[in-house]
């Protein structure tokens, strides 16, 4: 489960 | 970027540029919440520091740039330029219970505990709630003109597209961030009784207003 890495969502 | 996000992104775009034209054209802000709009502003400027370290696409860095400058310029428009206009007895949220409690949890939930992530969490987590002053506003005034519930509406599906998109990333991209998808969840859930009564009324041609 690849969770957050940076931010890419508005 | 997948369809979903792409619509949601100008769901948002629209519903953002629609408050500010009715706000401009109009020279009015009757029956908008200031409070809401700025938690909005609140939201873009604690997730959105890293505007100027972060880069992940002209696309991304422009939206972000243009979301903050109109949040800014329709918070500038309610209290300053347009402020005779604003309906304050109205807007009596107290968006400190928002934000204290938002703040908090910022701290205890997040992915990491770091200054940038825990504001990201903080924006997450408040813009779920951002809505509330003003839905609490059309709910004490009984009413709202037709153009702020369209406003409402594209609001409102920016995140249910969102959650979509959320679904297509996690069997995709197996992407999967449960903070933002519980607040978004949280977000969405919010605007039901709102959608329900745009659907049954706006979209019948009839005026918004709730049986006071």
């Amino acid at each position: 489960m690849v969770q957050w890495s940076s931010h890419d969502e508005l | 970027m997948n369809i979903f996000r792409l619509a949601g992104d100008l769901s948002h775009l629209a519903a953002i540029i629609v408050l500010l034209l009715k706000i401009w054209k109009t020279r009015s802000c009757a029956g908008i919440s200031g409070k809401s709009q700025i938690l909005f502003a609140l939201v873009f400027t604690t997730r959105y520091l890293d505007l100027f370290t972060n880069f992940i696409s002209p696309y991304n860095t422009v939206m972000k740039m243009i979301y903050l400058g109109c949040a800014y310029a329709t918070v500038y428009l309610i209290y300053m330029k347009f402020k005779a206009t604003y309906d304050g007895n109205h807007d009596t949220f107290r968006a400190e219970f928002l934000v204290v409690p938002v703040g908090g949890l910022a701290f205890l939930v997040n992915h990491e505990f770091s200054p940038l992530e825990i504001l990201w969490t903080f924006s997450i987590y408040l813009e779920s709630v951002a809505i509330l002053p003003q839905l609490f506003m059309i709910s004490k005034t009984g009413e709202a003109e037709t153009i702020t519930t369209h406003y409402l509406f594209a609001l409102g599906m920016y995140r249910a597209l969102y959650l979509i998109n959320w679904i297509w990333r996690y069997y995709f991209e197996n992407f999967f961030d449960l903070i933002a998808i519980v607040a978004g969840c949280v977000q969405t859930i919010l605007y039901c009784d709102f959608f329900y009564l745009y659907i049954t009324k706006v979209l019948q041609g009839k005026k918004l207003s709730l049986p006071a």
